[in-house]
């Protein structure tokens, strides 16, 4: 789950234009 | 007064803050009934993730910040993020009267949930004072607007290396509120200097907060 991902992660997937993941 | 320009971008900056903020499916799941200290948890930190991911739906918007160097962007973001989330946490909170009932009875709600997430309170009580401190200031949608992404744009944040470029997005900004802020409050000369007081204060949080997350993780 997103909530297991790190700040920078969620960020770079983010940029990215991925949210799902 | 704020020049045709300057109008324009205050507009734009005001749309995309208002467009790019956390789903109602998000916020409807925080606002239903009480639960327990383990589901608050999660709920939060979904939140949390959910409110990351806005805020760089709103950061890619920013006149300029595309077209800065990819891993500046990075850190531009992962030195805001949390500050972004105090402020648009203190919107929530400080919403003066008049007050509708049921987002009073809403804003409640979350504040208990804060309280009982197991966050110890020595960080809890600090976060509800800011809350107090900016409502006292009175700001409108569009000084939280200007504020948020004034502080994305800070280019002292570690590891940016470009930091002039940041400068020169920043720059634009901070002379867009400096006048809405003596427009929107005349009888205050020191609105300006105040909400910036509250950047400095916001970062305090920063540093806190990998602090307050551990002593969470911990309980």
């Amino acid at each position: 789950p997103a909530s297991n991902l790190g700040l920078e992660d969620i960020i770079r997937k983010a940029l990215m234009g991925k949210y799902d993941d | 007064e704020l020049t045709q320009e300057q109008q324009d971008l205050l507009r734009y900056i005001l749309d995309s803050f208002i467009k790019y903020r956390i789903p109602q499916e998000v916020t409807k799941k925080l606002l239903q009934e009480r639960c327990n200290a383990e589901e608050n948890f999660l709920l939060l930190t979904e939140t949390a993730t959910s409110h990351v991911q806005v805020l760089v739906e709103f950061t890619k918007k920013l006149p300029g910040f595309q077209a800065l160097d990819h891993e500046d962007q990075i850190a531009l973001l992962k030195g805001s993020a949390v500050e972004a989330m105090f402020l648009r946490s203190a919107q929530i909170f400080s919403k003066k009267i008049p007050h509708e009932q049921s987002e009073q009875k809403q804003s409640e709600l979350l504040e208990d949930r804060i309280r009982h997430s197991g966050i110890a309170e020595e960080y809890i009580t600090p976060m509800f004072n800011f809350y107090r401190s900016i409502g006292e200031l009175k700001m409108a949608q569009e000084e939280y607007a200007l504020l948020t992404a004034i502080t994305i744009l800070s280019p002292d944040r570690s590891y940016v290396k470009h930091r002039e470029a940041v400068e020169r997005l920043q720059e634009p900004l901070l002379d867009i509120l400096q006048k809405y802020c003596k427009l929107n409050h005349p009888d205050d000369p020191q609105h300006f200097a105040r909400l910036l007081g509250r950047l400095t204060e916001l970062r305090t949080f920063n540093h806190h907060h990998a602090d307050m997350l551990m002593s969470w993780r911990i309980n």
